[in-house]
């Protein structure tokens, strides 16, 4: 059912070049109360849910349609790092889960974002996250959107990929 | 630009959407 769900996303996001570019641009809004971009009464972790399910569905559809739409070919590196930064989000805390989740919600949010019981699929995706986005860092050079970036930019992605967040934190466990 | 994205993202269709993926995933 969730597979269906997001397939009538991804139909949705065909009709809607304005939404497919906010999600790509902006992603980050729909984890903000303030930005109606999810209804203001939703938990941070539904919120997470949904960015999860929504960064993996754009990056899905950008790669389907990217060798006909140069476009949506520019766009899908910066699709694959929110893809990749959404999926490992809640494991990078030292704490267990994300400190604004309620206690003990890491497994059972991380089982729901594909579907029920869908825990070991969130792993899997999240290592494909984690190369798809490797890749591009490793040819920067190579896309425009990247090419420019600054040095010390591309050293802190580098180090997400690897690392969880703060000072002294231990490798990324996925 | 970021006021283009947001109002892309508060379109009552999109709440919509987004509330049939949350309920999928439940």
């Amino acid at each position: 059912e969730f597979d269906q769900a997001a397939t009538r996303l991804a139909d949705y996001l065909h009709t809607r070049p304005g939404l497919l570019r906010a999600l790509v641009h902006s992603p980050h809004l729909l984890l903000d109360p303030q930005s109606d971009a999810l209804p203001g009464h939703w938990p941070p972790a539904r919120r997470w849910r949904v960015l999860a399910a929504c960064a993996d569905t754009v990056w899905a559809y950008l790669e389907r349609t990217a060798p006909t739409h140069s476009h949506h070919r520019r766009l899908l590196p910066l699709a694959a790092r929110s893809r990749f930064l959404a999926l490992s989000y809640p494991f990078r805390f030292r704490a267990g889960s994300p400190p604004d989740w309620g206690k003990d919600e890491l497994t059972r949010q991380t089982e729901l974002v594909f579907g029920r019981n869908s825990g070991a699929e969130l792993v899997r995706r999240a290592n494909e996250a984690r190369q798809a986005w490797a890749a591009y860092l490793d040819t920067y050079q190579s896309h425009p959107v990247l090419a420019e970036a600054a040095s010390h930019d591309l050293e802190e992605e580098v180090a997400a990929l690897a690392f969880r967040a703060g000072p002294r934190s231990g490798p990324l466990v996925l | 630009s970021p006021d283009a994205d947001r109002a892309a993202l508060t379109a009552p269709d999109w709440h919509a959407m987004v509330a049939c993926v949350a309920e999928e995933q439940e």
